[in-house]
């Protein structure tokens, strides 16, 4: 029943697909109920945000948005070379393109505010990274990062130092401390063979990792298979098929309307706006409790080739799809009822030395490692949420390795995927993989590490130097995830998404922000222009006023006889043109001390001693008389 | 890509280092103090905290200081062996690609 007058939106088909019904996000539903995500804030971290185009404009979050690349708070992208800084515009659009305004397209939560933080747009480092994953961090909510690593297929890399603190510190004080939910794109290395456990954004625990497929529900060419994706939504496929449209930037190439966004960049932002539209519903949702929400909701339909496996807690996982589709009115009427879920518990196993080869295909090596009651009595973890596991392995050959993890369930993860455009010879560093497949599992029992050589070289070359498990979980029992299963079920009905039904939320906590004003280089600038000018000013008139004062004194000096004043021109004083300024002169007073007074006779409505007022009575003393009877009598110095 | 050099590198090309304090207990005022001090003894400047990260900081080198390698192993040395530094890392330029 919701209509928009914007001229592209019956092509949104990710969001209302008439032409293959079933096929989109499913939100028209929850906006028919108000749920548009008001009251929230998400910013694209990427190459600008366009905020003066009609549709960001009425929906533009200037307090939630910085530009680390030019370090002003302004965040316009700026026109380059190919035309291509468009990115963070596009992916702004699909959140938060304001509606009925006759303009391009809508936004999955056109509610919200958007916000931009320009970084990708030069020169990037660690400490970068962190500033911008904190950056507002008050007001922003989620932070949608439409990027990564290169997707080449033989790159392994992910945030550093910097870059996981912030993260970490984001979901711990972020959001007044309910947690930044971070939402990145799993990856565009499709035909690359590449994989997103390689790169360190996706396979986090922090993050929420979201895949692409096409309008038919199938994984497009360029997506990324890995067991830390969480789920996926629409965008682009190969040409046949439809690509998302959204708003684009008027710059340059731009007509403020594009119908070509594609790749995993085009799958996060939707994800972005619809957990923008369950935090309307539930603002007091924690990082952990939209991840789980996303685990419960998310639809497994038909795909043959997405070899979908269902696990000990009943969630079916693929490596391709991850716990499924989207589907906002799902997320969102789980979001109304949902109750926080425990804290976050984890255990780490010591670091397990090993020194063993690495066999060639079909061999394998084997290690376990038994989880027991009592190495979990300490942290309370009873069901597993993500399991890492932290690998240094020598080879010659890196993307000859295969790791497969098995959790006690029987569970079976490919975290580390074969790759054939790898060929870095210098193996695994302390590099961590990542599960979320035995999430709802229970956490105790023993984790099987399969590790094998898949190459071709005839020498079998590689060594397992060494391993650790770290399991990340809660005190939920597997009874507490069925009765949540169950509880949810029973909210899809839509008959909990009104008004009159409100658990209660707390407000969360008041966190200061860094209060880093940093003066910009712009400002500083200015300042110092500024400042110079009145400097140089003041110096100037100071050097004429001195000059000018001693021309005066220089042309009169009177010591022995009367001073002339230089004669008022009669016609000068009928004209008015007489020189009003009189120096001051210092007078001895009746009481000896000195007075400084202008001269009365050309002085007009200053307040001047009585005793020189016309109608006293001539005084004894000639120092008391009236000016013009002084004639010269008196002494002045000027 | 973004990590491409460009204007706006920090330091003399993108030359800068994070450290992190050893004592992010102290309050936020000695920190700054003492994030100057290291800074001066490695021959930097502090450039601030990193955003939000309590007891990080970045170090450049002051401006129009050659950027020779001597003065960066100088700079290396300073760091690693200050006992204010839990740790320290030059900042390199990241690759990344928007998907």
């Amino acid at each position: 029943s919701v209509h928009f007058n914007d001229p592209k939106y019956p092509q949104q088909w990710h969001l209302n697909n008439r032409r293959s019904p079933g096929r989109d996000i499913n939100v028209t539903g929850v906006w028919e109920r108000n749920v548009t995500g008001r009251g929230v804030t998400v910013v694209v971290v990427d190459d600008g945000v366009e905020h003066t185009i009609q549709d960001i404009a009425p929906n533009y979050s200037p307090e939630g948005s910085y530009d680390l690349n030019s370090n002003d708070p302004d965040p316009m992208p700026h026109p380059d070379a190919e035309s291509g800084n468009h990115h963070g515009t596009r992916c702004a659009g699909e959140i938060a393109a304001a509606p009925n305004n006759s303009f391009c397209a809508v936004g999955v939560a056109f509610g919200s505010r958007i916000a931009g933080i320009r970084v990708l747009d030069g020169p990037l480092t660690d400490s970068m990274e962190a500033v911008a994953f904190n950056k507002h961090y008050q007001i922003n909510d989620i932070y949608s990062c439409s990027w990564g690593p290169d997707d080449d297929g033989k790159t392994v890399d992910g945030p550093h130092q910097l870059g996981r603190a912030a993260l970490q510190h984001g979901v711990i004080a972020g959001r007044r401390g309910f947690g930044s939910i971070f939402v990145v794109a799993s990856g565009n290395g499709g035909q690359h063979g590449d994989n997103c456990n390689y790169d360190g954004y996706a396979n986090s625990v922090y993050t929420v990792t979201i895949g692409a497929v096409d309008e038919e529900g199938r994984m497009p060419f360029y997506a990324e298979e890995c067991a830390s994706m969480l789920a996926v939504t629409f965008s682009g496929g190969d040409k046949m098929l439809r690509s998302i449209v959204t708003t684009d930037w008027d710059l340059q190439k731009g007509t403020g309307c594009t119908e070509g966004h594609t790749g995993t960049s085009a799958a996060a932002p939707l994800a972005a706006g619809m957990i923008a539209l369950m935090l309307q519903v539930r603002p007091c949702l924690t990082w952990r409790d939209v991840q789980h929400i996303i685990v419960f909701t998310a639809t497994q339909y038909e795909d043959r080739r997405a070899d979908w496996v269902t696990n000990e807690a009943g969630f079916s996982h693929s490596h391709q799809h991850g716990f499924g589709l989207l589907n906002a009115w799902r997320l969102v009427n789980a979001a109304k009822i949902w109750t926080s879920v425990p804290y976050l518990a984890s255990y780490a196993s010591p670091v397990l030395r090993e020194d063993k080869a690495v066999p060639r295909a079909p061999h394998a090596l084997e290690v376990l490692w038994n989880v027991s009651r009592t190495d979990l009595e300490m942290s309370g973890l009873k069901t597993l949420e993500h399991v890492a596991v932290t690998v240094s392995i020598s080879h010659p050959r890196r993307g000859s390795l295969e790791l497969t993890l098995f959790c006690p369930s029987g569970m079976m993860s490919l975290i580390g995927a074969p790759r054939g455009m790898d060929s870095d010879p210098n193996g695994f560093n302390d590099w961590t993989f990542s599960t979320v497949r035995c999430w709802g599992e229970r956490a105790r029992g023993t984790y099987r590490l399969v590790v094998r050589d898949v190459g071709d070289e005839t020498p079998q070359a590689g060594t397992l130097r060494q391993w650790q498990l770290t399991l990340y979980g809660s005190a939920w029992t597997p009874v507490d995830i069925r009765d949540r299963q169950r509880l949810l079920e029973s909210a899809m009905s839509g008959k909990y998404l009104h008004d009159g039904f409100t658990l209660p939320c707390p407000p969360g906590l008041k966190i200061p922000e860094e209060d880093s004003y940093t003066i910009t280089p712009n400002t500083l600038k200015t300042l110092v222009l500024v400042g110079s000018f009145t400097i140089f000013w003041t110096v100037y008139y100071m050097l004429e006023i001195y000059l000018s004062q001693r021309k005066v004194a220089s042309r009169r000096v009177c010591r022995s006889g009367p001073c002339h004043w230089p004669q008022r021109s009669q016609k000068a004083r009928e004209e008015g043109t007489e020189l009003e300024s009189v120096p001051l002169c210092n007078r001895k007073d009746p009481e000896g001390g000195e007075t400084e007074r202008e001269d009365p006779a050309t002085t007009s409505g200053l307040l001047v001693p009585d005793l020189l007022s016309p109608d006293r009575s001539a005084p004894e003393h000639p120092h008391h008389l009236p000016p013009d009877l002084l004639q010269g009598e008196e002494e002045q110095i000027c | 890509l973004a990590g491409t050099d460009g204007p706006g590198a920090q330091g003399l090309g993108g030359l800068s280092w994070a450290v992190h304090l050893d004592s992010p207990e102290g309050a936020e005022e000695a920190l700054e103090q003492q994030a100057d001090a290291v800074a001066r003894a490695a021959g930097l400047l502090n450039a601030g905290r990193v955003g939000e990260l309590h007891g990080y900081y970045v170090f450049v080198p002051p401006a129009g200081q050659q950027r020779a390698e001597a003065a960066r192993q100088q700079v290396e040395a300073v760091l690693a062996g200050h006992e204010a530094v839990r740790w320290h890392s030059e900042q390199r330029l990241l690759r990344r690609a928007k998907r």
